[in-house]
């Protein structure tokens, strides 16, 4: 749970 | 694999206009790991589609499945099957829980 926090966030892609 | 989550959905976009029209975030090493649609444009064939909805998470693209692909990977999956001739539809399979 930890670790999920240090994950980035993601981009955005449009499609 | 898709199958053995139970809340999981298929659902088939016809390919009804000229863009699909869904942003996506999320990938594998990113907070969401399987992509999430974050918006569904006015006009796109998903919209047309009418099942398609912001938050659910797609699993898998024409039994490809998005597990541990990475965004621009995923996103690449999904295009491909956009653009592809060879069907008239991509089959989401999608679940509303992450």
């Amino acid at each position: 749970r930890e670790k999920r926090l240090t994950l980035p966030p993601s981009e955005i892609t449009l499609l | 694999p898709g199958l053995l989550e139970p809340t999981s959905c298929l659902i088939r976009v016809v390919k009804s206009a000229p863009t699909l029209g869904i942003a996506i975030e999320g990938g594998a090493n990113t907070r969401q790991p399987l992509p999430r649609i974050v918006t569904i444009q006015r006009g796109g064939s998903a919209h047309n589609c009418g099942k398609l909805k912001v938050g659910h998470v797609i699993l898998e693209v024409n039994g490809t499945t998005l597990r541990g692909k990475e965004h621009r990977e995923a996103a690449r999956v999904i295009a491909e099957a956009f653009k592809t001739k060879e069907k008239d539809h991509i089959d989401f399979l999608v679940t509303e829980f992450n």
